[in-house]
């Protein structure tokens, strides 16, 4: 028997589609989940393949136009000749461009959004999109494209095996803005928040506009994202500036102080908030046991006066930034912090020294000073070169001004 | 699919055969007839995929690989 002599790889199905903007409707959505998140996380997993290609996915929301790739969520027998099985075992399946691209997913799964539990619906979304894009399974284990589900990965990016792939079939990228119109939302390369142009009740995001330098941006739960700045904060999410802000601190996270150096949620669904030589911890916002505590009992090796703090996309470990250095911060290591830190910040190729905040937003990390930010592409340690060039104005980009 | 459950050699057969590595049909195994031989391929064939040991054998850790949840495509197309 002995190892296969060919080196594992991506594998084509032998069809692809001839033409490069791409059509999708949800026709059936899970029971489990609100649609307007399953349009999210869909157009994002479609948008995995436009990051590296020229192809451009738009969701149909009318119900007669005829579009490339339908997409349901069944259970059991579903009208293909090939049932779904319950909970665990198969997951999804999805046709080749030459058998019409469709995409099945099994309604008896518990599909998750941005959780440890249950089923990634993003991860496997990707995955059965490129077989709708004529990807067959690869023997890369580490490929999105292999067979089976290897659990919720916060951090994922496309592998090179898949990105080979996908590129066999249609080229590289050129263009440089993904997303097209249509009547849905649509998945580009620029993951960027896209907040419309909301007009701002006075003093809501009017602060914010005239000068967006801010304290800290954190995430919240799922895609809720803060803005502190002084004792105001506002709540941004994926549609703007929401309505009726700012408001002050205290009067929602009781207990807390104005001017915070940082934030950030862990993965425990803990929210940790830093100031001058103390952090505090709440649950949403109740805080979390007796508070405040040093910062040196709770996380040796940190120094007072942080000027961020984020769980970065890379590795899931938790990154803290003062002037010109940084600290990793592994709650599962002894010690936490290695002796090998601080370091440079100047190895973030790209990211200034001196940042007001860090943030993340659907898989990127983010870096804000003196009103504008940074995405950092984890996959080469660098400033993401992505068109228009970082840094962009915070205002226009995350506020909406 | 026996998920958490031991597999058995039918099991195994169907599960080679719904994910490409043998050419029967579902249907053929319910007479209970196979080939220890066709088996011990389409097990080294999945093995030598999935990247585990190739041994011919239903092993423990192929029983436990093909016990993961995973997708419905097969894994041999033609």
């Amino acid at each position: 028997y002995g190892a296969s002599s060919r080196s594992k790889r991506y594998a084509l199905q032998g069809s692809r589609w001839r033409v490069k903007s791409l059509k999708y409707r949800i026709s059936k959505y899970p029971s489990n989940l609100n649609h307007g998140k399953v349009d999210r996380e869909l157009a994002r997993a479609f948008g995995v393949w436009s990051d590296y290609t020229d192809l451009t996915f738009t969701q149909v929301k009318s119900g007669s136009e005829q579009v490339h790739i339908d997409i349901r969520f069944e259970k059991g027998e579903h009208g293909d000749g090939d049932p779904f099985d319950g909970p665990g075992g198969t997951l999804a399946h999805a046709y080749f461009p030459v058998y019409g691209g469709d995409a099945h997913f099994d309604d008896a799964e518990h599909w998750t959004i941005d959780s440890y539990r249950g089923t990634n619906l993003f991860q496997v979304a990707a995955h059965e999109f490129g077989h709708s894009l004529g990807l067959s399974h690869s023997d890369v284990k580490t490929a999105l494209m292999a067979p089976f589900y290897r659990g919720y990965e916060p951090s994922f990016t496309l592998d090179a095996d898949d990105i080979l792939g996908i590129q066999k079939l249609y080229g590289k990228k050129t263009r440089s803005s993904g997303g097209s119109s249509g009547d849905g939302s649509s998945s580009g390369s620029d993951n960027t928040p896209k907040l419309p142009k909301v007009p701002t009740a006075p003093g809501s995001g009017g602060t914010l506009c005239k000068n967006a330098s801010v304290d800290t941006i954190f995430r919240a739960e799922e895609d809720t994202h803060y803005v502190f700045k002084g004792d105001l904060y506002w709540k941004l999410t994926d549609d703007g500036v929401a309505a009726g802000y700012p408001r002050k601190i205290s009067d929602s996270w009781q207990g807390l102080p104005g001017d915070i150096d940082a934030a950030f949620t862990y993965r425990n669904g803990k929210t940790y908030f830093f100031k001058g030589p103390h952090y505090w911890r709440y649950v949403g916002k109740r805080m979390d046991g007796d508070y405040p505590k040093l910062i040196s009992e709770g996380f040796t090796g940190i120094p007072d006066n942080i000027d961020a703090a984020v769980v970065w996309t890379g590795n899931g470990k938790i990154y803290f930034y003062k002037g010109t250095k940084f600290w990793k911060f592994d709650p599962a290591q002894r010690p936490p912090v290695k002796s090998i830190y601080p370091k440079p910040i100047s190895n973030w190729e790209g990211i200034p020294n001196n940042i007001d905040t860090a943030t993340v937003y659907h898989g990127y990390t983010y870096f804000f000073k003196n009103g504008q930010y940074w995405r950092f592409d984890d996959r080469s340690f660098a400033v993401d070169n992505a068109n228009p060039k970082f840094p962009r104005p915070t205002s226009k980009w995350w506020f909406g001004c | 699919f026996p998920v958490g459950g031991d597999i058995s050699d039918t099991n195994a057969m169907i599960y080679l055969s719904q994910f490409g590595y043998i050419n029967k049909s579902l249907s053929q195994f319910s007479s209970g007839y196979f080939n220890r031989d066709q088996l011990s391929t389409a097990i080294a064939d999945f093995q030598s995929f999935a990247g585990l040991n190739i041994t011919g054998e239903l092993d423990e850790e192929t029983k436990a690989t093909m016990s993961l949840p995973r997708c419905g495509v097969k894994d041999r197309i033609g």
